[in-house]
């Protein structure tokens, strides 16, 4: 990626990141469509032998031998068993039985993860500048499980079942299902054994924002990642008739548009379909679009795929409006005709100037790459939102990462759209989604293991939650796209991701197997659900009271039952955490801040003294809620602070 | 027939292996066999869970399910790119 590594202050702290031999050391496994091997961001300059931990293959297949590995792609295998048993064979013809990558998407994530330096990347000169991944000197070994298809669950947990066998240390895992429970979710179990095997298991949150309860990957074993944007932008004017400007985003690169205002019509004015406003396929009348620009609401089929529907009936150019299903949020795509996009209050402006002007005229003017913008990072809208569905008590996402407009490695064998009518190819591309941000962390996470190799993976996840930040530098609050206003945990987690302060957390919200057990234990899960998760025998011991309050998770969820606080009485819920000092001796005394309408909150004790490394204190959050209406809910923060190292948790209240 | 078969992920407690096999591929196959004489795994599983996937009828699933050492017999989930 080209301005994440600037963004989260990787360059200018450089010195303060292991070196490359324990990086070295480091292997991230990468489920998803693949990898396109002869991607600069896989060469291998630089890099030691293979770590002698490593089991893994590279696999052979459809233009894909062992010669396609290196010393940083380490491995690559393939598992399509599941989706040839449901779909038939695959056709070679139109996608490699192989690791390689047909679709781009694994490439990115993959080079976004652990990606070597690559000067002079840019898509058609956007977004230029020296392309890296996160864990540069980290290795990789690809598994692809995603097809044209689809992605089965068999495929995926056999992936998990190898990468386990053939030791990654970091399992990176863009992709998602429905909301099962976790004894029923094959991500969910295979991260399960994998995280008692001491890797840890970065998973994107889902992009079905802002819809509330839209999460997957939830698993309190997972570390769960939604997603916000860079401080990166591709304007696209769009200049009409009137005089006026509307602003958007664009990565079009090609012949611009004559340099005169064009006729310009709604697609919905130039159809005879009921959906004419959508530009789906073949739904354009071509003489009333030839030669024109073109208005298309977004929604429905591809953004891109609109894009080449006006092409091919003639359009000039096309303006694509957000509707109200994503608001204000603007995805850069790299349109085949001149295109930009706009969010919805401009789009309705451009709407309104379409139905009142007898001669409607515009165009639109490319802009390149602006940097600097602020606010930023902002929640993407399209990055899911808790609660959680699964185990309210457990506050998802976990944090946020870059994962609008990423710059990353792309495959050879398809165009930046992804069409197939799509001639283009290109090195690097630029997308987004939480797919996008998943790989962030997980490269993350790769730097903070090779720093401290002895951390377990709920301890690398607590340091990059506890040390994420919830406010830019001038103290306001994170926003959210979707909205415009602050955001909140069930938007953005703990926060931010700032890998240079996880590097240093000073303390640690520590989670062992037996940990998760009890977690188990105490969601009330049958001595068979527990031993398909744990894959041993293991019963709750009935004399115990598990209680999810207890679970030493870096955050809290705070539930409120409504029925239960009638006549205005209030409601007291307690929580006990532990806190490992991962530094030497300090005192941190605790404070609360935060939205604290209709709830009081209080810890004891409120200082912690460390004398040493390794060791831990325990503490208790008392949440008092007055009775307040059902759905309402109220956010805080729990912050511990030795005067260097601040160690922050997000509280979210909710009366249910 | 065949199209009324379906992709499930089964999981074994494999504690309970009864001491006349040797291998527990050899016990899954055994277990498979018993519900279903043309059903073949299409994976075996050892790290990310105990035991196997294949295709079965809803029937056959069923009947798998109420066997020894099986501790559940899941349909096959599919899953999408973020």
């Amino acid at each position: 990626t080209t301005r994440s590594p600037e963004f989260l202050g990787l360059d200018k702290s450089a010195d303060m990141f292991p070196q490359s031999d324990s990086v070295g050391d480091v292997i991230i496994g990468v489920l998803d469509t693949g990898v396109w091997p002869e991607s600069k961001s896989f060469a291998d300059t630089g890099l030691g032998p293979v770590p002698a931990t490593w089991k893994g293959q590279c696999e052979s297949g459809t233009n894909f031998t062992s010669a396609n590995c290196n010393r940083k792609l380490i491995g690559a295998r393939f598992f399509g068993n599941g989706y040839e048993a449901t779909l038939g064979p695959i056709d070679e013809s139109k996608e490699s039985k192989s690791p390689r990558d047909d679709d781009g998407h694994g490439t990115h994530t993959a080079s976004t993860a652990g990606g070597s330096v690559v000067e002079g990347a840019s898509l058609f000169g956007y977004a230029a500048g020296t392309a890296r991944g996160m864990a540069t000197h980290a290795r990789v070994a690809v598994y692809k499980v995603c097809w044209l298809g689809g992605c089965f669950s068999s495929d995926i947990l056999a992936a998990m079942d190898k990468a386990i066998a053939d030791g990654v240390n970091v399992l990176s895992m863009s992709l998602g299902g429905g909301m099962s429970d976790y004894y029923k979710d094959s991500v969910a179990i295979g991260a399960f054994a994998a995280m008692e095997k001491g890797i840890l298991v970065s998973c994107s949150a889902g992009n079905a924002g802002p819809t509330s309860y839209s999460l997957s990957n939830v698993a309190p074993w997972i570390t769960t990642v939604g997603a916000g944007t860079l401080d990166r932008d591709f304007p696209a004017f769009v200049s009409l008739g009137n005089g006026r400007n509307y602003s958007g985003v664009s990565l079009f690169k090609g012949s611009n548009l004559p340099g005169k205002l064009l006729p310009f019509v709604y697609a919905g004015n130039a159809s005879n379909s009921t959906n004419g406003n959508l530009c789906m396929m073949d739904s354009l009348i071509p003489e009333k679009v030839a030669g024109k620009l073109v208005l298309c609401d977004r929604g429905v089929n591809a953004r891109v795929q609109k894009g080449a529907v006006v092409k091919e009936a003639g359009g000039l150019g096309m303006v694509l409006a957000n509707t109200a299903a994503n608001g204000e949020e603007l995805v850069a795509d790299a349109h085949l005709l001149p295109a930009t996009s706009v969010g919805q209050k401009n789009g309705d402006l451009i709407k309104s100037y379409l139905s009142s002007d007898s001669n409607p005229t515009a165009t639109i003017l490319f802009e390149g790459t602006k940097v600097g913008i602020q606010p930023s990072p902002v929640v993407a809208a399209f990055s899911s939102r808790g609660p959680n569905s699964i185990t309210p008590d457990i506050l998802k996402p976990d944090l946020i990462a870059p994962g609008v407009n990423i710059l990353a490695g792309w495959s050879g064998s398809v165009g930046p759209t992804g069409l197939s009518t799509d001639p283009r190819r290109v090195e690097f591309n630029i997308i987004s989604g939480t797919s996008m941000s998943c790989p962030h962390v997980s490269g993350l996470a790769a730097l903070l293991k090779a720093a401290h190799p002895d951390w377990s993976p709920a301890a690398i996840r607590s340091a990059l939650m506890t040390t994420a930040y919830v406010a830019y530098k001038n103290g306001q609050k994170l926003k959210d796209t979707a909205s415009g206003k602050d955001s909140t945990p069930f938007d953005h987690g703990a926060g931010h991701v700032d890998p240079v302060s996880a590097l240093d957390p000073g303390l640690v919200y520590d989670l062992t197997s037996e940990d998760y057990l009890s977690f188990l234990c105490a969601l009330n899960y049958t001595a068979s659900q527990i031993t398909s998760l744990a894959r041993r025998r293991f019963s709750c011991d009935s004399n115990k009271k598990y209680s999810l309050n207890d679970f030493n998770y870096p955050s809290f969820a705070v539930n409120f039952d409504t029925t239960q606080m009638i006549n205005g009485g209030s409601s007291v819920a307690k929580y006990t955490r532990t806190l490992t000092n991962v530094v030497g001796a300090g005192t941190y005394k605790a404070s609360i801040s935060g939205q604290l309408t209709g709830v009081k909150i209080s810890v004891n004790p409120q200082v912690l003294n460390f004398s040493q490394a390794k060791e831990k204190k325990t503490f208790t959050v008392t949440v008092t809620g007055s009775s307040l209406p059902i759905n309402t809910n109220a956010f805080a923060r729990l912050e511990w602070s030795d005067g260097k190292h601040v160690v922050g948790s997000p509280i979210a209240v909710s009366w249910t | 027939q065949k199209q009324d078969k379906k992709t499930y992920i089964v999981h074994m407690a494999k504690s309970q292996m009864p001491a006349s096999f040797e291998q527990h591929v050899h016990w899954y196959d055994s277990s498979l066999k018993s519900v279903s004489g043309s059903a073949q795994m299409l994976y075996f599983y050892d790290n990310a869970i105990h035991g196997f996937s294949t295709r079965l009828t809803p029937e056959e699933a069923e009947l798998l399910e109420n066997q020894p050492g099986i501790l559940s017999v899941l349909p096959e989930l599919r899953y999408e790119l973020h």
